[in-house]
């Protein structure tokens, strides 16, 4: 998939700011 | 250790009963008492005072205190229920109950909303999409021309907007969702099923303590 076949909102939840998986990494 | 846990959370300011707060999420005691280790880790990262500040969060989030992103602002603000600029530890296990795989999908539908309408009006509108879009590109390696950002916003809005009215509301924002279902993967942690498993050191001390 790239950015230009994807909506808007896919495109921003790809954010890192929005994976919390990365708080429970030791 | 169970009773130094007990004794020493217990003078955390913010801090609540396991048991209370495995009535009101999906998680169980066990995985509350799993979740207050989580807690300890990253609320004595930089100030050690029991309590979430935003670098602390920015911290475990991107290894780096001092990388702002605007949506993990937004996740700090809707995890900050008090509104007091810090995450107690009530406040953490409640917020990521919605994460947990076996919350209600309305919970994470609603909290995705609230997430995305930046300035709290009760609707997401063209120009906060347009900001966070602009915010994704800022934190990513994707360069695209303001004519391409404009037709992907323009694209999306028209799609979700269904009432055409110029924002979009909680109810074409649930139907939008179910769509495109993948926009929902974020509100899940799987990890939290397991949270026992990585963070088991409070929950063999607590089960050696009820077995005495």
């Amino acid at each position: 998939t790239t950015p230009l076949t994807m909506n808007a909102f896919e495109l921003i939840s790809t954010s890192q700011g929005l994976n919390l998986s990365s708080l429970f990494e030791k | 250790m169970g009773c130094l846990y007990s004794k020493n959370a217990r003078n955390v300011p913010g801090y609540e009963e396991p048991t209370v707060l495995a009535a009101e999420t999906p998680f169980t005691v066990d995985e509350v008492q799993a979740l207050y280790e989580l807690f300890k880790k990253i609320s004595s990262s930089i100030i050690d005072d029991g309590l979430i500040h935003k670098e602390e969060f920015q911290l475990a989030l991107f290894r780096n205190r001092n990388r702002r992103n605007l949506f993990a602002d937004r996740v700090f603000d809707l995890f900050d229920l008090k509104r007091n600029g810090v995450i107690e530890f009530g406040e953490f296990v409640r917020s990521l109950g919605v994460f947990h795989p076996n919350a209600p999908m309305a919970d994470k539908i609603a909290f995705a909303f609230r997430l995305y309408d930046l300035r709290h009006t009760g609707y997401i509108e063209r120009e906060e999409l347009k900001e966070m879009v602009l915010a994704l590109l800022h934190e990513s390696d994707l360069v695209l021309s303001d004519d391409v950002v404009e037709m992907i916003v323009d694209k999306t809005f028209k799609d979700a907007d269904t009432k055409g009215d110029g924002r979009i509301d909680q109810e074409e924002w649930k139907e939008f969702v179910s769509r495109y279902p993948s926009l929902m993967k974020n509100m899940t942690l799987p990890y939290l099923k397991d949270i026992t498993l990585a963070f088991p050191s409070f929950v063999l001390s607590s089960e050696v303590e009820d077995s005495e």
